[in-house]
């Protein structure tokens, strides 16, 4: 071990495990992580012979779709599967270890899985799910059009409905109504949910959303009518296979619109759910799960950032003396030490809205939604904060690290890329931002005329009056 | 209205800021809505001040549950203390680099901004014995990190090097390229 780095673990003021079982949740947390860690990273099928920046935009896709699978299959084959392990594999650190530029088949654990949960029947849950689960299906999760992101009621793709044949049809009008971005969809899944505009005896009801099969099961061949492909290389998660979809007059059965909340009878009817704001829960969940993942992914940029400041030496303090390690600058603690404690600030805001989304949604299923607009306006502003701030602290300790932080192989511009990805994916930030300072703008009114706010933002009572006192 | 440097202090003016940023906000597109703009445009025309609104918002409650996470956890002194400082140093670092929003919406005043930068550069001086002790705490396995850089060990050069040594180009002492291009260049300039 270089000694620079065994001075400074001699000089620490702390027992670090006690650090890490705090962070992991408790010892127990810790040694099932590390359980998960060994499981994973010892099986010689995830080494790469060639490091992957290495290979084609191709090659890289194929490598990954190869660990992929061989990951869910390990994941299910694991004597104690849990959702931890989930979770760490396709958004986590993990996951991120193993296929280092995005999972091609995230999407169909984190957003078509639980599309089919959130917003099916119980019957379309038991034969879509069932499909999924087994991996007789690969699906993914279509909403975002090159036209349109995250203003989903400008969406353009239509599902009109055919009440001669029972089914909807499916049509792409233009090409800024093709969807575009969803990962997986390029060339690996076989399946969507799509989003599209209903129209039912001639009246448009709004977004709702359809299964729809892309591609042949057994040959994996396009659809009649089916315009799929994979949108290109990107600044990052080039192997997340990102891909768009047109169609052209595609037929699809009446019962693969997802009908938990609105219906289509037979006849054409439609049959609006008495609250479409229980649909909101899924994006909220994702929000709060992104968070988590930004602590996490600053917590090894710092790492890596820090160790290196640690073990580096640079110029001369002082004439004639030995050059020092650069921690010892204060220039280069004022990049790292604030970052780290970014990653503190974000794992412990993550942990406050997490218990909220919890409280909130057992509400909810007593049918009480008073706190759903609270949760929303804080989901929104928290991923917005953590994403930039984890962009801009990784970039700063890719700066702490001079040129060695340039180089692909130290892994600070692929963690960037994963980073900064997030400031647009859910939700572009700055759209976000505006509909909690919606949110703050009624509070505000209610503040004004002296009503009782919820929890997060009763400051504003307090300080409705107060002013700078110069 | 006095200012003490204490995180008591701190935190409340992190709200002030927000209540301050809200108000501000709003009063500027009610104006806007008076003078005769339509509501949508005067949201659009204020949504600068809008967007600041809600990161001041969100920023105080970050500050907030960590200052109120750290000082609720029950672990050994020695760990409280570097947890206090981080969120001491959370919290200053993001009010001097926005104190311009404390100066106008708290009860700061100019003559504290000395005070608050000295103790933000004493918390780095603090911390600098436990930065790697921090870091190592995170526990992050060496193929996680997958980094030269930054592995457990410290042996960042040789690592290096040795990454160097995977690029396809040095598989062979000389690319085709100099006999394609290289060569007959460098004789036609001759």
């Amino acid at each position: 071990v270089n000694p620079d780095l065994v001075r400074e673990r001699q000089k620490c003021t702390f027992n670090t495990l006690e650090l890490t079982h705090l962070l992991d949740g408790g010892e127990a947390k810790t040694l099932e992580r590390k359980e998960r860690e060994d499981y994973f990273l010892s099986d010689p099928a995830f080494k790469d012979e060639v490091p992957m920046e290495y290979l084609s935009h191709k090659e890289q896709y194929e490598h990954s779709v190869r660990k992929a699978c061989h990951m869910f299959k390990k994941l299910q084959e694991m004597p104690h599967g849990s959702m931890d392990n989930f979770r760490q594999l396709l958004g986590g650190m993990l996951g991120s270890a193993i296929i280092k530029d995005g999972n091609p088949l995230a999407l169909h654990y984190v957003m078509f899985l639980p599309t089919l949960a959130g917003q099916g029947t119980v019957e379309q849950q038991a034969f879509w799910i069932s499909r999924a689960w087994n991996l007789e299906i690969i699906g993914t999760y279509a909403q975002t059009e090159l036209g349109h992101g995250t203003f989903i009621r400008g969406l353009e793709t239509t599902a009109t409905y055919d009440p001669a044949t029972q089914e909807f049809v499916l049509n792409s009008p233009t090409l800024t109504s093709y969807k575009w971005w969803p990962g997986g969809l390029g060339h690996t899944a076989n399946y969507a949910v799509v989003v599209a505009q209903l129209y039912t005896q001639g009246k448009c009801h709004g977004i709702h959303p359809f299964i729809v099969q892309l591609r042949d099961e057994e040959t994996h061949m396009p659809l009649p009518g089916i315009i799929i492909g994979e949108i290109g290389a990107k600044l990052g998660m080039n192997t997340t296979n990102n891909g768009y979809l047109g169609f052209k007059q595609v037929r699809i059965p009446l019962e693969n619109m997802l009908m938990k909340n609105n219906k289509v009878l037979e006849d054409g009817t439609y049959v609006k759910s008495p609250s479409d704001k229980l649909t909101y829960g899924t994006m909220m969940f994702v929000r709060v799960v992104i968070c988590q993942d930004m602590s996490s992914y600053l917590s090894k940029a710092v790492t890596i950032a820090t160790r290196y400041s640690a073990v580096r030496h640079q110029s001369e303090m002082k004439p004639g003396a030995p050059e020092p390690q650069v921690l010892d600058y204060r220039t280069q603690q004022y990049k790292l030490l604030p970052s780290i404690a970014s990653v503190f600030a974000m794992k412990f805001s993550a942990q406050w809205i997490w218990e909220m989304y919890n409280v909130v949604n057992s509400e909810l299923d007593q049918g009480d939604l008073e706190r759903l607009p609270e949760l929303h306006a804080a989901s929104c502003c928290l991923k917005a904060l953590c994403t930039s701030d984890a962009a801009s602290a990784v970039e700063t300790v890719r700066l702490a690290c001079g040129g060695h932080g340039y180089m692909k192989s130290s892994n600070l511009p692929s963690t960037y890329g994963l980073v900064t990805a997030a400031c647009t994916y859910e939700g572009e930030n700055t759209v976000l931002l505006l509909q909690t300072a919606r949110y703050l703008m009624k509070t505000w009114q209610q503040a004004r005329s002296g009503q009782t706010l919820t929890p997060s933002v009763a400051y504003l009572n307090l300080y409705s009056d107060w002013r700078q006192p110069r | 209205a006095i200012w003490e440097n204490s995180m008591d202090c701190v935190v409340k003016a992190f709200y002030q800021v927000a209540a301050g940023k809200v108000k501000s906000a709003a009063e500027h597109m009610e104006r806007r809505a008076k003078g005769g703009m339509s509501s949508e445009d005067a949201w659009n025309e204020s949504s600068i001040e809008l967007v600041a609104a809600s990161t001041a918002h969100c920023r105080a409650f970050m500050v907030e549950k960590f200052v109120e996470t750290v000082s609720k956890s029950s672990v050994s002194r020695p760990l409280q203390t570097v947890l206090t400082q981080l969120a001491e140093l959370y919290a200053l670092y993001w009010l001097l680099i926005n104190k311009g929003d404390f100066l106008m919406f708290s009860n700061l005043s100019p003559a504290d901004v000395d005070g608050l930068q000295l103790w933000l550069e004493q918390l780095l001086a603090k911390l600098r014995p436990n930065a790697v002790g921090i870091v190592d705490s995170f526990d992050i396995h060496d193929e996680i990190l997958g980094s030269p850089l930054g592995a457990w060990d410290g042996r960042v050069y040789e690592r290096m090097f040795e990454e160097s040594q995977k690029s396809p180009l040095n598989s062979e002492p000389v690319n085709k390229s100099f006999h394609e291009y290289l060569k007959p260049f460098l004789r036609s300039n001759l």
